[in-house]
């Protein structure tokens, strides 16, 4: 397996991270989300839903583009519909 | 641009706003008028009007808090999230949050409290977030805006406009817009209506005359009105041929002898260029009509009473042209405005008529009233 997205998120906390994609991509708010899962990993779907949004690369990982855009200043309202 | 789901919008044109209290960031003066700036970026652009109240319940309810402030989504403390908005509708729905955490400021040494308003405003309108870089609906706030030189993007204009149509009076100038004025908006259903040109555009129809065009999509039973202006601010009017590339989802527009290729509402880089490009001789000076028949891959080019034949693939006219229009196509001998193939068929447009051709059966099938695609 890569490393889980999470592990590499450096700087941003794992809370805040995981609040920006509940606030604005509608992530399920059930607190286990960064548990690993074999199944399906709904925080790299989400992460995922955000990079295309940005237009970013859309690997599923934390990398640096996607850590960069999360903490910039914005708007709060969510950028999908649920 | 994007809307909500199920497309909320103000059912009028006058709508209230309400200060309901004040950052300490700023003096109140400053503060009224940053948010009637914001408000105008919007007036501006439709025919929408913004009256102010000062006391009860208007329709956009404007508050600074801090935190958990009664509506379940805390603000953050300083950075992050600025502000949110609801869309259009009752109660809670249409106000505007703006975060009292942030430094509020009316130039952008902090958070520039206009262009917050401005973008929130959009959301109480019935704008969703955009992923225009460009556009004020972008979510992410951009500190490094020109105040100075504001002016909504086109994605902006075309959300807004779709919603609520442009104004009734001219449209303020933008930065290309033509200083003539703007003509009568053309009857829909007019008896004689004619065409400058018709052609598809992502499974929509579009149906353009001077400075004006009707969108048709199959799930709307009439059409909807637009300015040019709204998507192709930087074109001229009155096209003369336009016909979509569906295999390349773009768009070729010709005007007289030049043509620009777009993508959406983006112009492509390198256009317009000339129609001689293509391979048309010096001697023709306009292009009537056009369209991509896409089982051949083949666009039809019509000018007076003769033809050209272009392969897409091959990228150059076929050879054997130009033919006269009445050999090949038996019952279309009047000059043509515009034509498209839509359902296999071909449609010529000829002032208020319309001729749809059997490319198989090689003959005329129907005559129509030219604008018969709008239900009148």
């Amino acid at each position: 397996h890569p490393l889980h997205p999470a592990a590499r998120a450096g700087k941003m906390s794992m809370d805040r991270i995981q609040k920006y994609l509940e606030d604005f991509y509608h992530l399920e708010k059930n607190g286990k989300q960064f548990v690993r899962r074999k199944d399906s990993n709904p925080v790299v779907a989400k992460i995922q839903d955000m990079q295309r949004f940005f237009g970013l690369k859309v690997t599923g990982n934390l990398d640096d583009d996607t850590m960069e855009m999360m903490k910039k200043p914005r708007c709060g309202f969510p950028d999908v519909s649920p | 641009f994007r809307l909500f789901p199920y497309m909320p919008k103000w059912k009028k044109n006058e709508v209230t706003y309400r200060i309901v209290n004040y950052t300490a960031d700023m003096n109140q003066i400053d503060t009224d008028a940053a948010i009637e700036r914001a408000l105008k970026v919007w007036s501006d652009v439709t025919p929408l009007t913004f009256h102010r109240l000062r006391e009860g319940e208007a329709d956009i309810m404007i508050s600074f808090a801090v935190q958990e402030h009664g509506d379940f989504i805390p603000f953050d403390g300083p950075g992050g999230v600025l502000g949110h908005a609801y869309p259009p509708g009752p109660k809670i729905n249409g106000d505007v949050h703006l975060d009292d955490d942030e430094k509020w400021t009316k130039d952008t040494t902090g958070v520039n409290l206009f262009l917050v308003a401005a973008h929130e405003f959009g959301h109480s309108l019935g704008l969703f977030h955009s992923t225009d870089t460009k556009a004020l609906m972008y979510p992410i706030y951009n500190a490094n805006t020109d105040l100075t030189r504001f002016f909504l993007s086109q994605d902006d204009i075309a959300g807004i406009q779709s919603l609520y149509g442009s104004p009734d009076g001219p449209v303020p100038p933008t930065k290309s817009a033509d200083t003539e004025k703007p003509e009568e908006k053309p009857v829909t259903c007019d008896s004689n209506r004619s065409f400058d040109a018709v052609s598809t555009l992502r499974g929509e129809m579009l149906f353009f005359k001077d400075r004006y065009f009707w969108r048709k999509s199959s799930n709307n039973i009439e059409p909807a009105l637009y300015m040019l202006t709204t998507f192709w601010p930087s074109l001229p009017s009155g096209f003369d041929a336009v016909y979509e590339l569906t295999t390349k989802d773009m768009v070729f527009i010709f005007k007289e002898s030049k043509f620009w290729s777009i993508k959406g509402s983006d112009i492509q880089p390198g256009y317009p260029r000339d129609i001689y490009t293509l391979g048309f001789p010096r001697t023709v000076k306009k292009i009537d009509a056009a369209f991509f028949y896409k089982e051949k891959q083949k666009t039809y080019f019509f000018v007076n009473d003769i033809y050209w034949r272009y392969d897409e693939k091959r990228h150059s006219m076929d050879h054997g042209y130009p033919r006269q229009i009445a050999t090949d196509f038996p019952g279309v001998n009047q000059k043509i405005d515009a034509a498209f193939e839509a359902f296999g068929f071909f449609y010529f447009f000829s002032g208020s008529t319309q001729f749809q051709f059997d490319p198989n059966a090689k003959r005329v099938t129907r005559t129509l009233k030219s604008n018969s695609w709008f239900n009148c």
